[in-house]
């Protein structure tokens, strides 16, 4: 069965979309077939992949969640092999608003996947969704359309904040909309190996983690990934060029790290 | 007349909160009389501030926005002289789907602060607004009420894609809510200089500003702040502490480079 991870994080610039992009990009060389949505009216993942949604003309995702489009139609290949991506447009700001009336506006996205998986040509292992920085009703969809969760994180003070109100809706969609869902783990990004800021929020972390082992919650046997995304420039200069890590810088730091979370995330395969 | 400053990117992680909090430390030791108002549901402004809401019961701007109460009542005092703030909860994040329906909804700010501004006791020289990471409701209300935007910008490429929509997002309040409104300047947060990135995306965006001279647009006259904000774990290091630079580390890059931020915004004045 396809594991469906939501890359998420109500706080802003924490490395969602760069992971989102570069993990997807490790996946996809190990061989396995990834498809990606971007949930995120700004289209930073679409754009890290070179893909011009305007281009082609076919539906985008803001289509499918406010106008029946099949999502088959706005799957599009990239030019990465193993990568295909159902891109956002800025008109998906206006979709919160647009759908507030709408019955089931939350499970809009996990039903256009399941007449997707119907189709053979559209088969693939895994389906990374890539969150806007807000707990709103894109990324409701996500998580009712996701098995499992990754909080992408930058271990900063202010990010760690927003992490109980995270998992507080992460509870609430397990409960209400999609039994299913738990947290996969949490991924350091943007780590500063020579501050101590980052060791403490770690080990702030790792803590809160521990107390709720066995607890039940869906994040009850979650765990920090061991590898930690290093900060390096690389990974911010790749997306101005549409390319992934190990296109743009094979042998840095970032295409290092992302190889080795990729490994992490697919040692759990199998684990359902 | 007080100036009201927007602090806006609806890219995620820019330096927004912590320039919001900093410039304003920087402008109060200047002996400027300070109102901070924190309009993101994550009240990241308000816990760099050591504030606690629910610990008096008095109104926050959740209840201002959406149950008319007085904004008077939500000001509280910070621990820094000559700063005060109406500080933000996490219920924030619904105003903008139960706000749908008011007639006037992106002006309530702004109608609420006329009333703050008939007490005496309420003097402040400068107001600063610290936005959400979106170009949503929460946002709109701050651009109505401001007389002029600071763009906080990460000289990364994700973060230089949204500045055309947001400078839409500017153009379309100034022409239909509020002609007054004016772009005062961008100002460059983690600022990486050993890299060439960041040169890069500061001259992509200086050439942008400059074809719009004379153009007539309210970001026709804005500029990129000569002062650079350089990455500091202190300035990450602050807001665990509810400190602002100033007090956790008066020696810093990060106090020096906001003490300069002020200065240039402070040259500013009378210029209107
Ligand atoms: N490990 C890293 N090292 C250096 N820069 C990074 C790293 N990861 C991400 N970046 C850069 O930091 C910025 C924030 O990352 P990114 O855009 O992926 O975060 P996000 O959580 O998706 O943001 P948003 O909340 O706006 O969607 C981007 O400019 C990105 O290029
Ligand atoms: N100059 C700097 N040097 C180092 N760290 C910084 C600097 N400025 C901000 N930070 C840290 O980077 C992170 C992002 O900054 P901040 O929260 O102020 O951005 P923001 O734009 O307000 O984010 P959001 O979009 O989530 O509101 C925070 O953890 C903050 O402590
Ligand atoms: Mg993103
Ligand atoms: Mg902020």
């Amino acid at each position: 069965l396809p594991r469906h991870i939501a890359l998420i994080n109500q706080k802003g610039g924490v490395g969602k979309t760069t992971t989102t992009a570069n993990l997807a990009a490790a996946l996809a060389r190990a061989g396995r077939r990834v498809l990606l949505v971007d949930l995120d009216p700004q289209s930073h993942l679409t754009m890290h992949l070179g893909v011009d949604p305007a281009a082609d003309g076919k539906p985008t995702i803001y289509d499918v969640l406010t106008d029946n489009a099949a999502l088959a139609e706005a799957v599009r290949p990239t030019a990465v092999e193993n990568i295909r991506i159902a891109p956002a447009t800025i008109d998906l700001a206006a979709a919160e608003v647009e759908l507030v009336g709408v019955v089931g506006r939350e499970v809009l996205l996990r039903d256009a996947l399941a007449t997707l998986r119907a189709d053979p040509e559209a088969a693939y292992d895994y389906l990374l969704l890539d969150c806007p920085p807000s707990l709103g009703l894109l990324t409701l969809n996500a998580l009712s359309a996701a098995t499992e969760v990754l909080i992408c994180l930058q271990p900063h003070f202010l990010a760690l904040q927003g992490v109980g109100k995270l998992l507080e809706t992460v509870g609430l969609v397990a409960q209400r909309i999609n039994a299913s869902l738990t947290v996969g783990g949490v991924v350091l990004c943007m780590y500063d190996f020579g501050t101590k800021l980052a060791g403490e929020v770690t080990a702030d972390l790792a803590n809160f983690l521990a107390e709720s082992r066995g607890k039940g919650q869906p994040w009850s046997s979650a765990e920090i990934f061991k590898t930690c995304i290093r900060r390096n420039i690389k990974l911010a200069e790749c997306p101005s060029f549409g390319q992934v890590i190990f296109q743009y810088a094979p042998g840095s730091h970032g295409a290092q790290d992302y190889a080795k979370l990729a490994d992490e995330v697919m040692a759990m395969e199998g684990a359902g």
